[in-house]
């Protein structure tokens, strides 16, 4: 339980003073040896807003120094966290969250009317006064690409053991395995024998996991949309290229599986409002190369209703396909090299791209919206948990 | 309303990333 301290009888003005040789404690209490469950409870990104009002009384007595020596800190303590617990997901989104939300606040207090548009008269009375942290601003946006490209990089490890089998291989359509191609024994994607698979759930279960952190540390939801649109890019990627490798999953019933559990991935993102993220989109091409598992392929309807439906598949990818393309038993015939042709003719006047495998690694531009914050700095509380008694409120 | 600063703020430079991290780990090297 927090326990918060509330010291309001002086007329607070939202900043905060402290002796320039306690500045290693603050960024070793509030940085560098903060758990991020010491927070929980209280306001979401508070070091953000506690450096921000430490960093508004030094612009308040103009000490440029003092500034220069916090702000520098600050972001050498950021790293150093960071570098100490790079495959710590939840410590990863603390910081990112933090360092948007300093930056957001170096915005928004900057005095440049463009970003004041949404302050109070009262948050107007917090913006700095006597310096510029205009180039401050571009390092911490520099530094909020290196935490976010790590926190994918942390959730792309978790989820990436899990595709294969959760996607592709594990059934969980009631009756399915009745019709699966003869002749093919169960494989394992991994390099040794035993039990790794997983079910679609593993996977939806690890993404509420990183929701419900990054919305708990109050991540921009902008941001968190940009997360799940290149994760979800990466489940599509990892399963295609397993799909396009493999004869053993390149049938109706696993084109069936795989439509269902599409299905489901599409479900939980309008579940957690994230259906505008793009990150549905992404799927299109496994989409694409279910739908080929299941259509028809014998008479030239057939090819013309493929060639039409499967646009984000390239003629290669979709060629590859219905090669290795296995009949479900002894009555489903094989695609016949006529009927490849066929679509090969009406594809031949496509651009695609010349590699068959998708980027797997491939990551999209990350951007980070301003988004100032309503609350206001005089209304804020330190925690006694967080150990900084020696900040006098000014 | 603001409170608009008579005097235009100044402009604290910055070093970039990179030319922060060597001065940290300089000052590492430095350090017993």
């Amino acid at each position: 339980r927090q326990v918060t301290v509330q010291r309001k009888e002086k007329n607070f003005q939202g900043m905060l003073e402290y002796y320039k040789e306690d500045e290693p404690l603050l960024i070793r209490n509030l940085v560098t040896d903060l758990k991020p469950q010491t927070l929980s409870g209280t306001v979401p990104c508070l070091p953000a807003y506690i450096l921000y009002m430490c960093i508004r009384h030094a612009d308040y007595v103009n000490d440029d120094l003092k500034v220069h020596s916090l702000l520098t800190s600050t972001i050498n303590g950021v790293k150093k966290v960071l570098k100490k617990h790079n495959d710590d997901f939840e410590m990863t989104s603390f910081w990112l969250s933090n360092t948007c939300r300093l930056l957001h606040c170096l915005k928004q207090y900057s005095g440049d009317e463009g970003f004041m548009t949404q302050n109070t008269p009262k948050q107007n009375e917090h913006c700095l006064k006597n310096f510029d942290l205009t180039e401050y601003r571009q390092v911490l946006s520099d530094l909020s690409i290196q935490i976010y490209q790590q926190l994918i990089k942390i959730a792309e490890g978790m989820l990436q053991p899990m595709i294969v089998s959760a996607m592709l291989e594990n059934e969980s359509i009631q009756g399915l395995s009745g019709v699966k191609p003869t002749g093919y024994r169960k494989r394992s994607s991994s390099m040794v024998d035993g039990d790794n698979s997983y079910s679609l759930d593993a996977i939806i279960r690890q993404m509420n996991s990183f929701h419900s952190v990054m919305c708990d540390q109050g991540l921009d939801p902008e941001i968190i949309q940009q997360v799940f649109k290149q994760l979800f890019y990466m489940i599509n990627a990892v399963a295609l290229n397993n799909l396009l490798l493999r004869k053993d999953v390149c049938s109706w019933s696993t084109g069936m599986q795989l439509r269902y559990n599409i299905s489901q991935l599409e479900e939980w993102l309008r579940g957690k409002n994230l259906h505008q993220s793009g990150a549905a989109e992404t799927m299109e091409p496994l989409i694409h190369a279910a739908q080929l598992l299941q259509l028809k392929k014998k008479t030239p309807e057939d090819a013309e209703a493929i060639c039409t439906l499967c646009t984000s598949l390239s003629t290669q990818q979709i060629v590859k396909i219905l090669n290795l393309y296995t009949p479900l038993n002894e009555f489903e015939e094989r695609v016949t090299v006529a009927f490849i042709r066929t679509i090969q003719a009406q594809l031949q006047d496509r651009n695609d791209p010349q590699q068959l495998l998708l980027d797997f690694k491939h990551m999209f531009p990350v951007l980070f919206p301003f988004n100032p914050s309503s609350l206001t700095m005089d209304s804020i509380h330190i925690p006694a948990a967080l150990n900084l008694e020696f900040l006098n409120e000014v | 309303t603001s409170q608009r600063p008579a005097r235009p703020r100044v402009l604290l430079k910055a070093p970039t990333l990179a030319e922060m991290e060597e001065m940290n780990i300089s000052e590492e090297e430095e350090s017993p």
